[in-house]
């Protein structure tokens, strides 16, 4: 594992404590999209199945637990805790992403490296994944004003995004069969997504004023 | 080389 891949996924692990954070301090979850954490979970629970089957160390094998498990303690969160759930901000989250799952899932279908089962879920998880904060950042957009905990958690999300494909250049140039392009693919129109968040991000940050994301 | 079906990545 290289500093990239490590990074990208401490980063990854940091942005789910910040949210977590959020819920549990403040027992609010405002500003947070439920239809992104619902993809979230649903992303983790596809992917991961290979729990079951393949072995790749105890480090990943602990990583995705901890992934699977965080994403659905905050879609129960959201949808079940009596108080943070009143803090949903319902009339805001109103992203079809019903059309993400079955526009990733057929893509899937012609889209894999190999036929089986597994490997379309993979793949599925994989597109779904790089689209899955559209609802996120829709609702960032419609509410204006973004408050602190919730601007630094897509900023980690983002980060580790970037950090993932600084991974891929890296492994490009050091493995000789390093050949991912449904990842790196996904991984950068996945990136590409937060360009726009982090120019806004960057400004708010180099004026140190509040982050407001333009109407 | 990699095998196909093994994803080392998270």
């Amino acid at each position: 594992m290289n500093i990239f891949r490590f990074l990208g996924d401490m980063t990854h692990l940091i942005s789910i404590l910040i949210l977590l954070l959020k819920i549990y301090a403040t027992k609010s979850c405002s500003g947070i999209s439920l239809k992104t954490q619902e993809l979230y979970a649903l992303v983790f629970l596809a992917r991961y199945l290979d729990l079951f089957t393949d072995f790749i160390s105890v480090y990943n094998s602990v990583m995705k637990v901890v992934f699977i498990a965080s994403s659905l303690a905050i879609v129960w969160c959201m949808r079940r805790h009596r108080v943070v759930r009143r803090s949903y901000d319902k009339e805001l989250d109103t992203f079809r992403h019903y059309f993400l799952v079955a526009a990733c899932l057929a893509l899937a279908l012609l889209v894999q490296e190999k036929f089986t089962f597994l490997e379309v879920l993979w793949a599925f998880s994989i597109y779904l994944e790089a689209v899955a904060i559209l609802p996120q950042l829709v609702l960032l957009q419609r509410s204006g004003n973004v408050d602190n905990l919730t601007g630094q958690y897509v900023f980690f999300l983002g980060a580790y995004r970037a950090f993932y494909i600084l991974n891929w250049i890296y492994r490009y140039f050091t493995e000789t069969h390093f050949s991912r392009w449904i990842s790196c693919v996904s991984g950068l129109v996945q990136t590409a997504l937060y360009a726009d968040f982090f120019y806004y991000y960057f400004i708010s940050w180099k004026n140190n004023s509040k982050l407001q994301l333009p109407a | 080389g990699e095998a196909v079906g093994v994803h080392d990545e998270l």
